[in-house]
């Protein structure tokens, strides 16, 4: 493992727990899409089946325990929790997500590293994982006073997102033969989505002021 | 086999 792989994966755990700090704590999940979260909660029910089938490393297995625990308790809060769901965005938060998941499984039957049954899972869920943020960013677009920590709970996804790229792109000078399209592409496209947002985030940065993205 | 070294990541 690479330095940009341990920091995206460190990134993308700030961001979780950003985000649970901000439901547990604070009871709160205003500005939070639930949208996503749940189409993330697929992304990693299906890509982290082979936790049942094959092992990398202990680190590997607990964190795919803690990505799909946090992502299903998420979801769960922001349903079922009394307090927590009271405040979450319902009217603003309108993204048909289930059209983005008929289209990625789709791509995913047709293209394919090898067409077995979690093979073409996984590569189901880099197709919608590529796409789960736009809920998110349609709310905050949406959303007139954005809060800190759901600013940074995005910042830090579309960092992990960033780092993900440098590790590939270090793999494939380290290790020999280390080519795939389907990943760096899907990864491309997901990180170039965060493009817009990031922009907006640093200005607002930069003059002191509060993130406001432009309807 | 190449797929199997992408697997490791999350």
């Amino acid at each position: 493992m690479n330095i940009f792989r341990l920091a995206g994966d460190m990134t993308h755990l700030a961001s979780v727990l950003v985000l649970l700090l901000k439901i547990h704590t604070i009871k709160s999940c205003a500005g939070v899409s639930l949208k996503t979260q749940e189409l993330y909660a697929i992304v990693f029910a299906t890509r982290y089946l082979d936790i049942f089938t094959s092992f990398y490393s202990i680190y590997n297995t607990l964190m795919k325990l803690v990505f799909l625990g946090s992502s299903f308790s998420i979801v769960l809060y922001m349903k079922y929790h009394k307090t927590v769901h009271r405040s979450y965005d319902r009217e603003q938060d309108t993204f048909r997500h289930w059209f983005l998941v008929l289209p990625c499984l789709l791509l995913a039957l047709l293209i394919h590293e090898k067409f077995t049954f979690l093979e073409v899972l996984w590569t189901f869920s880099l197709y919608l994982e590529a796409v789960a943020i736009l809920p998110q960013l349609v709310l905050l677009q949406r959303t007139r006073n954005i809060d800190n920590l759901t600013g940074q709970y995005v910042f830090l996804l579309g960092g992990y997102r960033g780092l993900y790229i440098l590790n590939w792109i270090y793999r494939y000078f380290t290790e020999p033969h280390f080519v795939h399209w389907i990943t760096w592409i899907s990864g491309l496209v997901q990180t170039l989505l965060y493009a817009d947002f990031f922009f907006y985030y640093s200005q607002s940065w930069k003059n002191n002021k509060k993130l406001q993205l432009p309807a | 086999p190449p797929q199997q070294r992408m697997h490791d990541e999350l």
